[in-house]
């Protein structure tokens, strides 16, 4: 059968989020499995386990990403595949769901492997994707780790909510 | 950051990685996710890796590319992920995770972190962990 593996961010994650980090990955596992089942593709398998993982606000990417030092959320993504060596990717993308499906339209719809910021939404619009508002993306949590990292002064790096911590 | 890796029965290979960066970041930072070598790699000719971590180390790091040497050498994938997370730490600080897949379908998870959240399908039985030697399982 197939090889499927997914992560779900590195770094110095607190004891009390070990559970929802489970939950979520073995919610994306299952996604992967069922489309797998279904299409017969690991593209979409891949896919639909990084999107579930997008929609769940335990992980930091789509709903639930972290806010830069503006208070917004700028996402990231990149697909690849094996065969030829095929890449796309997306930066400093904003209110977009699935940045994951983003980065594969660039792989698929254009001749190049990373576009950025507003060109990337405007990409994304061309090819059919619904904006979200922030109000979807921007959690309570990521707002208290901003918070949290303006009063300590900005050190040291952290990225997971609520410790320092990477990825 | 999330990552997926795979690999059907054909050995064809995806990557996919999706972040939203780190928390505080100037506007306008870009991290390791988007940059093939860095935030992914897929070459069905050696293996498959998505990556997590501090990206500004993994970027100066090209932290999956690295792990595709190691696999193109012939190590364990286990090995590779570990081996260069650490190596990576050890150079240029910071700390890195990585999910792997070997073009012979083996699978690999290291991480120079304190933690990485990490899972995997294998005859209906989903195994998972977090911590270092951490290895959970349950049914599909």
């Amino acid at each position: 059968g197939p090889v499927i593996v997914v992560h779900g961010g590195a770094g110095s994650i607190p004891d009390s989020r070990d559970q929802q980090k489970f939950d979520g990955m073995c919610a994306a596992i299952r996604a992967a499995h069922y489309a797998y089942e279904t299409t017969s593709s690991i593209t979409e398998a891949c896919q639909a386990a990084v999107e579930c993982m997008e929609d769940d606000e335990a992980f930091n990417a789509g709903r639930g990403s972290v806010l830069n030092l503006k208070g917004e959320i700028e996402m990231e993504a990149l697909f690849m595949e094996g065969k030829d060596m095929n890449a796309g990717s997306v930066t400093g993308v904003k209110n977009i769901a699935h940045p994951i499906a983003l980065a594969r339209k660039v792989m698929e719809n254009t001749p190049h492997v990373l576009l950025m910021g507003q060109s990337a939404n405007d990409f994304a619009v061309k090819s059919g994707f619904e904006a979200v508002p922030d109000d979807y993306l921007m959690t309570s949590h990521a707002k208290i780790a901003l918070d949290n990292f303006l009063k300590s002064g900005s050190q040291p790096i952290t990225t997971e909510i609520g410790q320092g911590s990477v990825g | 950051t999330v990552g997926a890796i795979g690999m059907d029965v054909n050995g064809h290979m995806v990557s996919c990685t999706s972040t939203g960066g780190i928390t505080g970041k100037m506007a306008g930072r870009v991290g390791d996710t988007p940059i093939p070598g860095a935030g992914g790699y897929c070459n069905n000719e050696v293996g498959t890796i998505s990556t997590t971590g501090h990206g500004d180390s993994i970027m100066r790091y090209c932290l999956a590319s690295k792990i595709m040497h190691h696999l193109e050498n012939g190590n364990d994938p286990n090995i590779a992920a570990q081996k260069a997370c650490e190596s990576m730490s050890s150079r240029v600080g910071g700390s890195a995770g990585a999910i792997v897949i070997s073009k012979d379908g083996k699978i690999g998870i290291g991480f120079s972190s304190p933690k990485m959240a990490w899972a995997f399908l294998e005859n209906r039985i989903i195994h998972y962990g977090i911590k270092h030697g951490q290895h959970l399982t349950t049914d599909l």
